[in-house]
């Protein structure tokens, strides 16, 4: 489904140069569940945003579904990304002058979703993220952890075929962020393709397969039981 | 040093209140080093946010070395702020146009802190973060553990008497994270004052003090080994 072929990600800052991707091999799956863990600065936003067709490498080959991404126009890249991608930034990106509720709504507005099966859907996610007594705060009326869950909340409300998730947790407690994880979990026991870059631990064990990244390479591709 | 009495503070959102801090008591000595904890959304930014002077309480006091500073004005508040307290905040607030170099060393310039001095400092720092070759990077070029750790030196840089770090460690693999921790206490055991929030239990538990923050209120505060 997803094919990485020797893709190299270089950054050019004044005169200095930053080789975040280093020619990165890398085969998933339909309905895998991978965790890619790895220090500060190691590449892992990097390689998500290529696979979210957010960035394109400099070198190297991206496959989707057998199809070269990396040759498509911005244009044909944004329509593939709503079709077949979700994304949970890792800070977020929601809209500022919006509310919780219409950030959860603009994917399904942009895709033509009527609007009582819309209100139908936020009420339901708003619900199973705790939120729904903030459906009308602002991103700068909500705490850390909040506009965290409402992250989650848009980027899933599609139902995407594969979602790339960089440090969903990272402000959320422990039993939020457990939360957060069965909700993702119970979407890729139906089939969701479930990436999660994390520094924590506990969550990135839980993946059937764990993926290491440092200095800009894969240093370790492990499945099954850890 | 710090004394809070009875604090609340509410927010309006449309017809909704939101009591973010429910009558909240508080005492902390100079150099005490603590932990806050507690679920997402239970009000741990809001009080520091009090702590720090960047925002004011609906009611009750706040004592700072026996100074009423509720009552100061914006400008007295500021003023206060970049003498005596250093923050770390949950999202950062880098500035997008400077470098790495320049959001470090921006509070020296406003304090009159001569070139020289600045530059040692920086580099001193800078090396001490590991991040001494992404110091023209601007925070768009700088991966969000990196901007967690220049935050957290722009922070300390000027030696405050009070550090409040939200979530300093959220973006951090666990080896840079325990880097991070140990700045911070190496500081706190010169005698600077350190209040932490953190959702890592394993942060957490390090503090001599450990106070936990439920629905706006203090539901536990406790001293001595865990
Ligand atoms: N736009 C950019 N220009 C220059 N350098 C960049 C840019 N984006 C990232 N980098 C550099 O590339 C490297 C990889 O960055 P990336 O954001 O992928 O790291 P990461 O693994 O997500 O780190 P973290 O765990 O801290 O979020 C870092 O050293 C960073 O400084
Ligand atoms: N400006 C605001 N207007 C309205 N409500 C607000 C505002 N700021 C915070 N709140 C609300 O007050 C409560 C406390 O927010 P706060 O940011 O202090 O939580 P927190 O403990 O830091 O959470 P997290 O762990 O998720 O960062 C939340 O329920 C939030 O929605
Ligand atoms: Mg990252
Ligand atoms: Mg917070």
């Amino acid at each position: 489904m997803i094919r990485l072929e020797k893709v190299e990600r270089i950054f050019q800052v004044g005169d200095q140069q930053v080789t975040a991707l280093n020619k990165v091999d890398l085969n998933i799956e339909a309905g895998e569940y991978i965790s890619i863990m790895g220090p500060s600065g190691s590449g892992k936003s990097t390689l998500l945003n290529i696979l979210g067709l957010l960035d394109r490498p400099n070198r190297g080959q991206y496959l989707l579904d057998g199809k070269d991404v990396t040759s498509l126009t911005d244009d044909e890249q944004a329509f593939t990304r709503q079709q077949k991608i979700g994304f949970v930034f890792q800070f977020f990106h929601l809209i500022p002058r919006l509310t919780a509720e219409a950030n959860i709504e603009l994917p399904m507005i942009l895709a033509g979703i009527p609007e009582q099966e819309r209100k139908d859907r936020i009420h339901t996610v708003l619900k199973a993220i705790g939120l729904e007594n903030r459906a009308d705060h602002r991103p700068d009326q909500l705490s850390g952890g909040q506009l965290q869950r409402i992250a989650i909340a848009r980027a899933t409300i599609m139902q995407p075929k594969v979602l790339l998730a960089d440090e969903p947790t990272g402000n959320l407690d422990q039993h939020s962020g457990g939360e957060i994880i069965q909700l993702l979990e119970d979407l890729n026991s139906k089939g969701l393709t479930l990436i999660i870059v994390t520094h924590d631990m506990n969550i990135g064990k839980r993946a059937r397969r764990r993926i290491r990244i440092v200095d800009g390479q894969i240093s370790a591709d492990e499945t099954g039981v850890a």
